[in-house]
Formats: C-alpha cells, sequence, structure tokens
C-alpha cells in the first residue's frame, strides 16, 4: 500500500473550507477561494509554511520586510485572532471580510476601535491618541510641537470623550463615528468586490459551486 | 484650521500604508 498524498493533507494549519468561510463572511465561495490564491502568495513569500507572518505582512505593505509601522503592527495583532505570531487562512478571510464594502458598518466601527485601542484596555485613552497621532507624524517626517499635539488630542478628547472621564468607550467612539464617518472610511476596500478578478486561477482549479 | 483638527482623522488618513497593497502582483 502506497502512501498517497490527498489535497486536504497539503493544505497549511489553519486552513478552513471555503464553504465555511463564505457562510460566515461577506464573501462567495469563489471568492474566498480567490483569496487563497493571495494567501498563498502572501503566506510563502519569505517563510513557505502556509502562514502569514509579520515580516511576510510588512513586505506586502511596504514592499520592506524591515519597515515597521505601528498601525502596521496592529493590523498584525488584530488579524492574528489566536495570538499566536502567524495569521492563519481562516483568520486572513475572516479579517478581510470587515473591510468588505458589505461589511456591517458595526463590525467596522468595532474594528477601528480595537485597532486604536493599542494596549487593548477596552478604552481609548489620551496617551494612546497621543502615540498615535507621535508614529504617524514620525513616519511622515512631519515635526509639529509637542504643545501642537497635545491640543489637538486635547481637542479630539473634549469631542469624543463625552462622558468626560478621560478614555473614549466603545458607546463614545459608535458616536464620534456617526458624527464623522469619514473615519472609517479606511475600513472599506472597495477592491475587495472585485477579487475574483485579480486572482482569477481558482476559476480551474475550483471544487465547489456558488450557491448563490 | 490646526484645533479643529481631528486627531483621529488625521490617523485615519495618514496611517502610512493601505491594505490595498496586499492585492498588488
Amino acid at each position: 500500500m502506497g502512501c498517497v498524498l490527498t489535497k486536504k493533507s497539503r493544505r497549511p494549519p489553519g486552513y478552513e473550507e471555503p464553504t465555511v468561510l463564505a457562510a460566515e463572511t461577506p464573501f462567495t465561495v469563489s471568492e474566498v477561494e480567490a483569496l487563497y490564491e493571495l494567501f498563498k502568495k502572501l503566506s510563502s513569500s519569505i517563510i513557505d509554511d502556509g502562514l502569514i507572518h509579520k515580516e511576510e505582512l510588512q513586505l506586502a505593505l511596504f514592499r520592506n520586510r524591515n519597515r515597521r509601522n505601528l498601525f502596521a503592527d496592529r493590523i498584525f495583532d488584530l488579524f492574528d485572532v489566536k495570538r499566536n505570531g502567524v495569521i492563519e487562512f481562516g483568520e486572513f478571510v475572516r479579517s478581510l471580510g470587515i473591510f468588505h464594502p458589505n461589511a456591517p458598518v458595526e463590525d467596522k466601527i468595532a474594528f477601528a476601535f480595537r485597532l486604536y485601542d493599542l494596549r487593548q484596555t477596552g478604552f481609548i485613552e489620551w496617551d494612546e491618541l497621543k502615540e498615535m497621532v507621535l508614529a504617524l507624524l514620525h513616519e511622515s517626517d512631519l515635526v509639529l510641537s509637542d504643545d501642537f499635539i497635545e491640543t489637538i488630542v486635547n481637542k479630539t478628547f473634549s469631542d469624543a470623550d463625552t462622558k468626560g472621564d478621560g478614555k473614549i468607550d466603545l458607546e463614545e467612539w459608535k458616536e464620534f463615528v456617526s458624527k464623522n464617518p469619514s473615519l472609517i472610511k479606511n475600513m472599506t476596500l472597495p477592491y475587495l468586490k472585485d477579487i475574483t478578478l485579480a486572482f482569477p486561477s481558482f476559476v480551474i482549479s475550483t471544487e465547489v459551486e456558488d450557491s448563490e | 484650521k490646526p484645533v479643529s483638527m481631528n486627531a483621529f482623522e488625521l490617523i485615519s488618513r495618514a496611517q502610512g500604508f493601505s491594505l490595498e497593497n496586499l492585492f498588488e502582483k
């Protein structure tokens, strides 16, 4: 009796069936299969193990594996739901699903809140907001005085922290976003609607018919 | 109008990358 490698045995750890992922996200089965093509590419760019490592995400975002960025680090941490240092396929699809144009706005608002809640305390705190402004200024080589930055952070807090307890909770954040909807503009990737056009190779290998 | 600037607006506009880059070939 020989040893036969089935298609399933070649699937990386964390692989989940497209039908399951399509049922839980705004993607169709075909789109999940197209995302698998993208995932395979990203997850083999440095270490070919079928998992996206932080350096691989950095390489894809910046064309540079060593380029660090506070927000890219936060994105990685949020995609890495199991917190095991890598992004698995299921985590990748579920997280990208939040950025789909058809995903619920509530999910986008909650994701952005978690992105900005740097220390995961359940609140966006004054120090965290200042740290994020400093990080993006550093990134863009812009120089602003500390006083000026604190004025911006104070003003934002006076608008968003309606309870006045020095921190922004999810409820206050939802209210603030409803008044400033442009704040979650970066939580939608229109490109995700055309994902099957970008990665069409799934068409010849697809095993499952879309139900839609 | 610096004082009317919203820190989150600043962050969301200039976070330094776009996830769209993931789809570049």
